[in-house]
Parts: C-alpha cells; structure tokens; sequence
C-alpha cells in the first residue's frame, strides 16, 4: 500500500525498484 | 581513495577521511574548504575539507594544486595521490552527498534547499577537524550564496577561528585548491564505480557530461525514465531539468498534502444559517463506519 | 484492467477453487438507501456478503508487477439476508394482500435479487417478519410490522452485546480511539451502547422504520 496516489493503473516493474522485507 | 561505504549504500552521506597528521595536532593550522558536482544532474555532491600547518603551506603551493580546473581526471588522481604521499603534514575528509539525499532534501516536506545543505555540510566537516584535534587557527572557503551572510554564519559557529570567505578562492589559496581536488577525485571515482540499485536492462553509461544542458545527459535521461518510479536514484529528482522530465514522461502522483484544485470544499458558511431550500444531504454511514473510513460498495 | 484486493473470509478461498462461479459479485438494493450496493453472493454455501470498501485519499497498491490507483480495500462480510427482503415486503406492502414471495422480490433494476430465493434458511426466517397463510400447500406472505421491531429489537440487543465484548466507543464524547481510559467501559452507559446499536442496525433499514424502531 502506497501512501501516495499514482493517477494511473498500469504495469510497473515493481521488482526491479522494490526489494521487499519483512 | 576507498570508498566502499559508499559502493555498500549509496543512498545517504558517506565520510571519509586521512589519519590526521601528527605536526597538526600542534602546529596552528589553515584549512580550506571546496566541493564538486553542485551543478549536474546526475550523480552525487563532494565536499572537503584540506589542512596543513602554516609552516608548510609553501610545500602545498609547491605541489601546483593551484589549477585544479584545468586538470584530466588522472592528472587530479594523481595530485591527489601526491598530497596523500606528503601526509606526514597535509590531511584532508570529505562528505559525499548522494543524489538521493539532495532530492530528498530539496523535495521533502520541509524543505531544505541546496544552499542549507551546503553550508551545513561545509560546517560539519570543519567542526569534524576540530573533533579529530586538528588545530585550525585560519579557514578558506569558496563561496555559496553571498559571501558576506556565508561567512558571518561560519564566523558564528567559529568565533575563535579566522575565517575567509571569498568568491573563487580555489585559485586563491592552496588549501582550498587541495580540498577541491580531494572533492573531485572523490566524486570522478563515485560516478564511475556508480552501483545501480535498480535493475536496469542493458544499462548504458555513456550519459555525457551530466550537466543538465548536455544533450547526451538529457537524452539519458529521457531514455531512463520509469512512468510510475521515475529515475535511478543516480539522478537528481529535484532538478529543474529532471522534474521536466518528469512532468511530461511519468505518471501524475497526489500526496496527501499536495493542494488539489478540485477541493469539494464544505460549501458557502451562509450555506449553514440561510436556508437556501432543502439541502439533498444523503443519508450518512453510521458513526461505526466513517470512524473506520468504510463505506459500501456501490460498484467494483 | 481494474484490480481489487479483498479481506475475505478464509473458507470462501476454496469455494472459489471448487465451483467455477462459485463466487459472484451481484448488485442488489441496499436495504438503507434504496440504492444499489455490491454484494457477493456464494453459491456452494448458499451465503450472502456485503462489501464495504475502505477508502482513505491519495493511496496506491502495489499488485504484483503493477500500479492500481486508489489503494482501495474491500471487506466482504456475512449480511442477514432478511435485512435485503424487508425493503421488497415493506415495498409491496402498499397493497395490503397476502403474496407468494416470488411476486413480492421482483425488481427489474436488480434483477439477481432472485438469488435471494435460492437461501434456504431465508424461508424459515420469514416468520421473523410475515404473517403466513397457507391455500394448497402454497405459501403467502404479508409484511407485518409488528413482528419486524420485534426481530429488530432482537438484533440490537445481539449488537449492544457484540459492542460490549468489542470494546467499541460509543459514547457521544470526542475521544480519539487511540487514546482511552482504562474505565472506559463504566464510563459508556447503557443508554450510549443503545443507541449505537440501534444507529448500527438502522444503516439496514429504511429511514421510516430507523425511527419506528427508536420509538419502540
């Protein structure tokens, strides 16, 4: 969950900029 | 000049330092301050400071420091390993500011322009000197902003320290020619063992000269832009030239303080007392529901 | 293509598994407003759910490799279907005459308000809210009012009850649900948990009948 709003939906290389933790 | 705190997280501020020399723990010493990349849009921000005591300043001079401007990369290399080699009386630390902290410096809620941040940069390092023991008696700066504000604001947090503040004073005063030096290896080294976080494809770094007004720089940055993440954080978001970009290639994104024109404000303030005719006021979820911001599904 | 996320409850998982359309997002009447609402209908357990969605300004999911705008969360949650067959009895009850129940849940802006008829349980529940007659082993209803604020009344005290043991503010004062005294509880009376139960119970029912509950 973004804290923010993109103004659109779309597909976005997540991975590539996210690295997710617990 | 190691720099692998850096290459292990290049998202912050990472110091780094010589050993201070003994002769100037004793000796009154002058110590200069300068930087490197305040103007492109890619990559981070150096400064640093170089000191040596007063006695030996000719043997700085002599070094040819002074024409730090008109220098190869490998001819500032190797002054810089020259300095280092003379570190029984020159030392020398420096702050490398990433890209990501200016953006987020300049971009964040409160905002802390570029000017603060230099000067409180410049600030720290001086007073790390002191720290470390150094005896600084005399400080040389080239300017940031107006050279009077600047250097009453260094006068302040120095009172017993002669300062000098002087618009190109890396041609003025070899301390200062040393600390740019040290500031642009510093910044010649990061930029070209830059580690990308991202994953970019087939990633090419041929991005010029990365000034904003570089073509080449300005075609990279056209051809790195993300829609929705924006750039690697090797670039400046908070850059003219980058928020341009932006502007035009990326998606829009509202926070949450960011004013938007289409406010349903709650109406006129006579709209409470004169009654204006039966005002249609749907019937609202119970308390149980607004309090936890749920309400029905009217589609999906 | 629009993406929700979804709170659901665990055992819906396999029914999505099994049955092909075994669950189905259908829009019904609100009971409460009268307008159209989601509802998910399951079809292997025969059960009703009402989707509330929490909705908080300038967020974004996440979803995979993908942005989705809204950063909307939606809560499936079981409903009595009873609530959604009150607004059709209380409709047809302007004619004053005993009906089969499958003349009386008849909408043409809701037309899957006939899944309701499928519930099994929903026939025996009738009694709660109807006066039955019975002519050749087929069964009419009339809406009777009588019995309804008696059910309701039922279902608030079963809220009042939940709120207790939930520790729900209900009081009227301006806390901030962060902050709150130990004694909360004894500090809430009986009559705050009242009518907040009964406020919670009327987001089921239309307006005329919020009121005649509050008076009963």
């Amino acid at each position: 969950l973004l804290p923010c709003e993109v103004l659109a939906s779309r597909p976005a290389p997540v991975r590539r900029f996210f690295t997710p933790a617990v | 000049m190691d720099l692998g705190e850096l290459e292990r997280d290049n998202t912050g501020r990472c110091r780094v330092s010589s050993p201070v020399p003994s002769v100037c723990r004793t000796e009154p010493c002058a110590l200069g301050v300068d930087e490197a990349g305040r103007g492109p849009v890619l990559g981070p921000m150096v400064y640093a400071i170089c000191y040596c005591p007063l006695s030996r300043l000719a043997d700085l001079e002599a070094l040819k420091v002074a024409d730090s401007k008109t220098l190869s990369e490998s001819e500032r290399e190797r002054l810089f390993e020259k300095i280092n080699q003379d570190g029984d009386f020159v030392g020398w630390a420096l702050d490398v500011l990433s890209p990501n902290l200016i953006s987020t410096s300049m971009l964040g809620r409160l905002k802390y322009n570029l000017n603060s941040l230099s000067h409180d940069t410049a600030t720290g390092l001086i007073q790390y000197a002191l720290d470390q023991g150094v005896n600084v008696t005399q400080v040389f700066v080239d300017t940031v902003g107006l050279p009077e504000t600047y250097q009453k604001r260094l006068q302040d947090c120095f009172p017993g320290i002669e300062v000098t503040v002087k618009a190109k004073a890396d041609a003025l005063y070899p301390v200062v020619s040393a600390a740019s030096i040290c500031a642009k290896v510093a910044r010649d080294q990061a930029v070209r063992d830059w580690r990308f976080v991202e994953e970019l494809q087939d990633l090419d770094t041929d991005y010029g000269s990365g000034y904003p007004n570089d073509p080449k720089t300005k075609a990279w940055l056209k051809k790195y832009v993300e829609p929705v993440f924006g750039f690697p954080q090797f670039v400046r978001f908070s850059w003219r030239t980058a928020q341009t970009i932006l502007e035009k290639e990326a998606e829009g994104v509202t926070w949450e303080d960011t004013p938007t024109e289409d406010q349903d404000g709650a109406g006129r303030i006579t709209s409470y007392f004169l009654h204006e005719g039966p005002r249609a006021r749907p019937r609202l979820p119970h308390r149980y529901f607004q309090e936890r911001g749920l309400e029905a599904a009217s589609t999906l | 293509v629009r993406q929700h996320v979804f709170l659901l409850p665990e055992h819906l998982k396999d029914t999505s598994k099994k049955m092909k359309n075994g669950l189905m997002f259908i829009k019904l009447v609100s009971p409460c407003s009268g307008e159209g609402a989601m509802y998910l209908f399951n079809m292997s357990l025969q059960q009703l759910f009402e989707i509330k969605v929490f909705k908080e300004k300038h967020h974004s999911w996440f979803i995979n490799e993908s942005v989705q705008s809204g950063g909307l969360l939606h809560f499936a949650t079981p409903v009595d279907p009873l609530f959604l067959l009150l607004h059709y009895l209380m409709k047809t009850d302007k004619e004053g005459k005993f009906q089969p129940l499958d003349q009386v849940v008849v909408d043409d802006m809701y037309p899957d308000c006939v899944l309701l008829l499928k519930l099994p349980a929903l026939e025996k529940q009738l009694r709660h809210v109807t006066e039955e007659k019975e002519i050749d082993n087929k069964k009419y209803y009339k809406y009777s009012k009588e019995k309804t604020l008696k059910w309701l009344e039922k279902k608030v005290n079963q809220t009042k009850a939940a709120l207790k043991t939930n520790n729900v503010n209900v009081g009227n004062r301006v806390q901030s649900t962060a902050f709150f005294s130990g004694d909360q509880v004894a500090s809430d009376n009986e009559e705050d948990y009242l009518r907040y139960a009964h406020g919670l119970v009327s987001d089921y029912i239309p307006k005329e009948l919020s009121d005649d509950l509050a008076k009963y």
